[in-house]
């Protein structure tokens, strides 16, 4: 990772499920990494959910096929153990001096502990919300990092009465979490519930201000002849020192090819 | 013209708002949904530098210059959509997710949303159920004209219906769902597609999180008065 700008992990993942694994989030991520894909670990989906990963490894067989998912044992009589899940990657970062870097979830199901290189981050429950995590100052000087990230799922994941239903017994709907996972008319519960890192995981590098959420928005005047683009951002000055700011706005149309209008 | 830069200090640690002065564009290329004309987008970069360090960071996004109207209609119920003061007929379809495991991809979403286009739908409502969708989605919504109508986590058969009835008070934790929501908003409110927000499937919400949500979405009252500014010169045209 250099430069400023953002770097995705979407490759690269293992996973293996909680009550497998002896080691600590601490230990996993300093003295005993695991190593590859040997048992229990396995290559993660991530993006993606357990069950996404399970799947990918055969050792479900694909909900989405016949019947294959009166196979998968669903979190309700498993457990929401069974369905807790360790992922773990590894990333080359060093900072120069002054430079910041974020790591960010946009969404995880439902809820985690993250580990960087022996460090422990809570993130707090919500299927719908971005994470991000200041790790500068525990990035490791020589480089390389450990990551391991343990994902619970939904709190209360509810059972499926023998009748199926609308949303199966409903309990699904006292967490702020997806709710189709319980079955509905035209669809069968999702064994795991969605649990897992559903979404994007990336680290971005910043200087000492970081631009957070810009939010733009137009207004129209005489018919649409006269336009304003207005735009509005956060900035964070992460730094000990006051930040002289240039800020630039720029809006440009490409036309056609490589033809750009400024 | 389509170009700014202006200049700030900020405290060590401390987090701030900035409002760029707003940039005027004569007879922009606007954004209309499938069917309607282009999805015109533009290129919008914002970039922060700091005096003896250089680039801090940037940020970029496509943008689209158009205006949805929307109110409920009281002859027949329906609500009614206008888009840049034209109005449209809606052919919507209903949307819960690409994968059910959430292997979502961004070639996945552009051929299922290229899909719905080539239906000749202008619409996708995302149920309340489903999932609140990805930036990716509405990116390709943006780039094929498809309007989306994105709904909150409260249904009716999970939240208020059933025998007994189920969760009357919808979630639990009130405050994380107003959390979830309010960063929602700031991750999808760039989007030219985003059309409306509805707080869940054939449900009102709990008072306090409908009043919350309402609270959230309403319009800025300094937008409040360009409408009115703007009402009062096509008056006069």
């Amino acid at each position: 990772i250099a430069g400023i700008g953002k770097t995705r992990f979407d490759s690269g993942w293992l996973a293996a499920r909680s009550t497998e694994v002896e080691l600590t989030g601490a230990q996993l991520t300093t003295t005993h990494p695991p190593t590859g894909a040997d048992p229990p670990w396995m290559e993660a989906v991530v993006p993606g959910t357990v069950l996404a990963t399970l799947v990918k490894n055969k050792a479900v067989p694909d909900p989405f096929y016949g019947l294959n998912n009166e196979a998968i044992i669903d979190i309700a009589d498993s457990g929401r153990e069974h369905y807790t899940f360790w992922f773990f990657t590894t990333f080359q970062c060093k900072l120069p001096e002054a430079q910041h870097l974020d790591l960010n979830f946009r969404a995880i199901n439902y809820s985690a502990e993250v580990y960087l290189n022996g460090n422990k981050k809570v993130l707090p429950k919500g299927m719908f919300r971005r994470h991000q995590l200041d790790v500068t100052d525990i990035l490791h000087p020589n480089g390389q990092n450990m990551l391991a990230v343990l994902v619970h799922p939904p709190d209360h994941p509810g059972k499926i009465p023998p009748e199926g239903g609308q949303g199966g017994d409903h309990e699904i709907g006292k967490d702020v979490a997806t709710q189709y996972v319980q079955g509905w008319d035209w669809m069968a519960p999702i064994r795991d519930r969605n649990t897992g890192i559903w979404d994007e995981v990336s680290v971005s590098v910043t200087g000492p201000v970081k631009l957070i959420d810009p939010h733009l928005v137009s207004s129209f005047f005489d018919n649409y002849k006269r336009v304003y683009l207005h735009c509005t951002t956060e900035l964070e000055n992460r730094s000990t020192r006051v930040a002289e700011c240039s800020l630039s706005i720029e809006v440009t149309a490409e036309l056609e090819g490589n033809f750009t209008l400024i | 013209e389509h170009l700014r830069t202006e200049h700030r200090s900020i405290s060590p640690g401390a987090r701030s708002q900035h409002t760029f002065t707003e940039l005027f564009f004569y007879k922009p290329n606007l954004w209309w949904p499938n069917g309607m004309g282009k999805q015109s987008l533009y290129h919008v970069a914002i970039s922060v530098e700091v005096k003896g360090f250089g680039e801090s960071d940037s940020w970029r996004h496509l943008f689209g210059f158009r205006k949805i109207e929307s109110h409920i209609d009281s002859a027949t119920g329906g609500r009614l959509f206008k888009v840049n003061g034209q109005p449209i007929f809606i052919r919507g379809g209903n949307w819960i997710l690409s994968d059910g495991l959430l292997r979502l991809s961004e070639k996945r979403y552009e051929t299922d949303i290229k899909f719905h286009a080539d239906m000749n739908f202008n619409m996708i409502r995302c149920w309340g159920g489903g999932l609140t969708e990805r930036p990716e989605f509405y990116r390709y919504c943006d780039m094929y004209g498809l309007l989306v109508w994105q709904e909150f986590w409260i249904t009716g058969d999970v939240d208020g219906r059933g025998d007994p009835v189920s969760n009357p008070d919808g979630p639990l934790d009130h405050d994380l769902f107003l959390v979830c929501a309010r960063d929602t908003v700031k991750l999808l409110r760039n989007h030219a597609s985003l059309a409306l927000w509805v707080g869940g499937n054939e449900q009102v919400p709990p008072v306090d999180l409908n009043t919350a949500l309402k609270d959230y979405l309403k319009l800025h009252p300094y937008f409040e008065k360009v409408d009115e500014h703007d009402k009062i010169l096509e008056d006069l045209n």
